[in-house]
């Protein structure tokens, strides 16, 4: 038991801050994970912090919403590096996102998807993230009605010159 | 090896026999508030053994279409999902409800697992999804609405929990 | 108690079916509030419903994401219309609702502080909700440095020539 | 009548004297992640009375510019709002942190709140808010980031108490 834990863990906070470091986009970045009781680890907590770009050691509860987001992504992939599920399903985690992290985790995911690392699906309401997207699946619900009927539609973007890297919007 | 397809019936929003997909290395799902996005998600959480409490759903009975509004067009929901290997063989994984009559007035509703329409039970199912790396306990590859800040804000010891799961 | 307490309760009920069909932009989209116990209505609980446009009844829990934040400002909205506060502050309230539903909470808003009913300050991400506004607080750090600085700037959109009417994105 | 600018010194992120605004009848505020959004918000809050557990922070002390990496830059924090009515009249309501001492190595952290430079007790200031329309408990004016969808889903008890604060 204490070495199955220990292989995850050290493996994940092993690659943890270089995950961080790449959705900051900023060397300066740091994400450490820690374990409260190093003889039985999964006895105890395990402590998690990340120091923004250029900023010193501060709790994780003073962090606002967008570095909050970025920091369970970072944990989030790490985690997958060593238990690598074949794909992810994300709904709406660019919310609290500004346009720019927008474009550091699609850029991420785009890297990560293209060398077949995993599959993505994500649901997204703003085309800085769709638009990175290989395809689109467009749900819509019939009008009238007494409750909702969904259809969908799907998009392959790589048939457009552009293929679907930031430019499909004027298709949408 | 990735989701290739899913195939729904009358499950939550999606009324009738509809097919999804294909789902490419990088797919997204857009569509107005209330069209059926995160109904979708639930498909696919669902087929994986994700139990009703995550799906936004009191009971089993509520996924079938029309539920809510007291009027299931159906007595059954079904999801397949289609998965592909590195080797591009396609496997189906799929989860349907039926409804148990117990005599009386009450019935239950269960779940029937299937892996390329041969049925399983639900821990032959869950060993064949965790072959393929797919822990729906551990929840390391699903990312409910709303729920992606709670991830970095965990206790200590919730996340000593998520590790214990994944080792 | 009794009266206080029946006043406060009529006028938001009155109200709130019709700031929902506004915020929904659809007259069969409905609002109700009910109280559970008519004889002493503040011993018990107060229930609210919203139907959305040409759905039938349902429970509340059954509602999108961006269902759930406009049935929310809805009850927000009425029930200023009792107590009226002289500002709002909202902190990305638009996080969960798609454009359309954006730009029509974005007119309401516009409506309501131009008949000076209330004076609104959001905190947006989004340019579709901001473009609105008369005038925007730009927030930037400044760089390096160990800990966040914040410094603000301010522009008047009224000055440029379509004046903030959600064309403001090329100034920004 | 409505808020017309506010007075910051070493509140949060803004470091030393910073004036924001004018806010006009339809401002945003807009700016990067991290950049110092929601803490404008606190600052709003925080003159208007609400306590420290909504503004995020465990202790006033931790509001002062530099406290959360252990360096606060002064040993108080202050916000100014300034307020407009109908006939055009400013009123200036304002909110300052100091140091308590109270003997030994422990110092206790206070407010002080003043009306046009005038010292006033919290519930006479409480009140001279309640005149123009504030009433922080109710709080049917302040929706903080993340928590606009819960107000449509607080259970009937908690939306009799609301009604109960506004009536
Ligand atoms: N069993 C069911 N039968 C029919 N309709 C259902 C059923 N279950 C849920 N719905 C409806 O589906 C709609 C919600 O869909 P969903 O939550 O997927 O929206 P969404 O596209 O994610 O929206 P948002 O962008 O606001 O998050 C609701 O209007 C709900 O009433
Ligand atoms: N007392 C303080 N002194 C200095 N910096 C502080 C203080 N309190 C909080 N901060 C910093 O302010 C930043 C957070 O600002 P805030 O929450 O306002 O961001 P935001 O602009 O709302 O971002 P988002 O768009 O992600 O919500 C954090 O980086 C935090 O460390
Ligand atoms: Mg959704
Ligand atoms: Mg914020």
């Amino acid at each position: 038991r204490y070495d199955e834990f220990t292989r995850a863990f050290d493996h994940v906070s092993s690659v943890i801050d270089n995950v961080y470091k790449k959705l900051c986009n900023n060397t300066s970045a740091q994400a450490f994970l820690g374990v409260d009781n190093s003889e039985e680890p999964y006895l105890d907590g395990i402590s998690y912090n990340c120091i923004a770009p250029s900023k010193r050691y501060r709790p994780m509860d003073n962090l606002s919403g967008g570095e909050k987001t970025l920091a369970a992504l970072a944990l989030l992939f790490s985690i997958h590096s060593f238990q690598p599920a074949p794909f992810f399903v994300l709904d709406e985690i660019d919310a609290a996102l500004d346009n720019t992290n927008i474009g550091r985790v699609a850029n991420h995911i785009t890297e990560e998807t293209n060398s077949n690392r995993f599959q993505c699906i994500v649901i997204s309401l703003k085309e800085e993230l769709y638009g990175h997207c290989e395809s689109v699946i467009g749900i819509y619900s019939e009008p009238g009605g007494e409750c909702t009927i969904s259809h969908t539609v799907t998009l392959d973007l790589t048939q457009f010159p552009t293929g679907g890297r930031g430019q499909s919007s004027s298709f949408i | 090896g990735r989701l290739e397809r899913l195939e729904l019936d009358n499950f939550k929003s999606y009324k009738g026999h509809q097919i999804i997909g294909p789902f490419m290395k990088f797919t997204a799902i857009i569509g107005p508030n209330g069209a059926g996005k995160s109904n979708l998600m639930d498909a696919i959480s669902f087929v994986l053994g994700e139990q009703t409490r995550n799906l936004r759903v009191r009971s089993l009975k509520e996924l079938i279409h029309g539920a809510p509004i007291g009027k299931p067009v159906s007595s059954t929901a079904r999801v397949v999902a289609v998965y592909v290997d590195s080797n591009g063989e396609e496997t189906s994984y799929s989860r349907t409800i039926v409804e148990h009559k117990t005599g009386g007035e009450k019935s239950d509703w269960k779940s029937v697992y299937r892996i390329n329409d041969k049925t399983k039970s639900a821990s032959e199912y869950m060993n064949a999804l965790e072959e393929i790396g797919i822990y729906i306990k551990a929840r390391n590859f699903l990312v409910f609405q709303g729920a992606v800040e709670s991830i970095a804000m965990k206790t200590p010891k919730e996340r000593t929990q998520l590790f214990e799961e994944i080792s």
